[in-house]
């Protein structure tokens, strides 16, 4: 059997830093302000026992310790936003009119495993 | 891949959908943006993150609810004095094209706004005012006027300055698909010719109609609440 890699700990879940460019996605001619903005993910792992930090259900819980129990029939809870907040863009509409619009759940401000 | 590119616009049109928009835009000819559209972003911007205490769905800088505000450039022209007597110095019919706004946003601000040149005064002579006139006129016909129709706002000015804003919110509660105003400002005053008269309005430069509507994402929360 091959060695076991040399296990490094595993990151827990938690924001990860994503930097969303607008030209990167084509959408530069048309969006005002900002160029881009710090939207971030959610990555990492949801180990048994989860700690209290994690912002975890009472299912996350109780899915993660099945899951040590049966690894490969109980997946381990998945790692997800759970608070979101909006930004505004300035853009040109359709008719190019100038619109300054409020987006809600566009950057990842917290993580937790669900 | 084509196939990836599909996929991609597909992704692409569902996620612009759910931004308001029909299609990604392509401004042809884009207009300056307004200064206080700009100042309002760069005000948001500077906020600390994450905006815990800020109401998504209000402008704080105009103090009314709304989360889209738009600014649409006027698309009318001037019109011929038309009035045999008087002392009419600008007349114009202004329109805007509002087939932008979505089924369900509910308008809670317009603001006409008139551009001049410059801060104008009119020779200070005793009684000189300038009187502006608005009325509601049907997108296609012509405007006449018509002795005694009333003004959707009337106002009179001793001066013009270079940013005339007025409030149409309570005139506009369902602006429909287009808008069409008839602009009339007149001089009156007991001495000094129509033309030094009018020397104010002359410096007109262009207008714009701000709107403040709650889009679906607001009116959905705030029925919730």
């Amino acid at each position: 059997s091959a060695p076991s890699p040399s296990v490094t700990p595993s990151p827990l879940c938690k924001p990860r830093r994503l930097y969303i460019s607008f030209s990167d996605v084509g959408w530069e001619n048309w969006i005002i302000a900002p160029q881009g903005y710090l939207a971030n993910y959610c990555g990492g792992e949801c180990p048994f026992p989860l700690a209290a930090e994690l912002n975890s259900t009472n299912h996350a819980v109780l899915q993660t310790m099945v899951h040590s129990l049966d690894p490969r029939g109980t997946p381990q809870p998945c790692c997800v936003p759970v608070r979101l907040s909006p930004i505004s863009i300035l853009y040109y509409d359709n008719s190019d009119n100038v619109v300054l619009r409020h987006y809600e759940d566009m950057v990842v401000d917290e993580c937790g495993c669900r | 891949s084509p196939v990836l590119a599909a996929g991609l616009s597909r992704q692409e049109s569902s996620l612009l959908q759910s931004l308001g928009l029909s299609a990604k835009p392509s401004p042809k000819n884009p207009a300056p943006v307004p200064p206080v559209l700009r100042r309002m972003f760069q005000r948001r911007e500077a906020l600390p993150r994450p905006h815990k205490d800020r109401d998504p769905c209000r402008v704080e800088e105009l103090s009314v609810p709304g989360d889209i505000v738009r600014v649409f450039a006027d698309q009318g022209r001037f019109l011929p004095e038309g009035q045999p007597q008087g002392q009419l110095c600008l007349r114009r019919l202004l329109f805007f094209n509002l087939s932008v706004l979505e089924e369900g946003e509910r308008l809670t601000m317009a603001r006409l706004e008139l551009q001049f040149q410059h801060n104008s005064y009119p020779a200070p002579s005793p009684g000189q005012v300038l009187e502006l006139r608005l009325y509601r006129v049907s997108p296609r016909g012509l405007p006449q006027p018509r002795p005694g129709r009333r003004p959707l706002l009337e106002r009179s000015f001793v001066r013009l300055h270079k940013s005339l804003p007025l409030d149409l919110s309570a005139a506009l509660k369902t602006p429909g698909r287009n808008l069409a105003l008839l602009l009339e400002i007149s001089a009156s005053g007991r001495t000094g010719s129509l033309r030094s008269l009018c020397a104010s309005s002359d410096s007109f430069v262009a207008t714009s109609l701000l709107v403040v509507t709650l889009g679906r994402q607001c009116r959905a929360g705030r029925s919730r609440r």
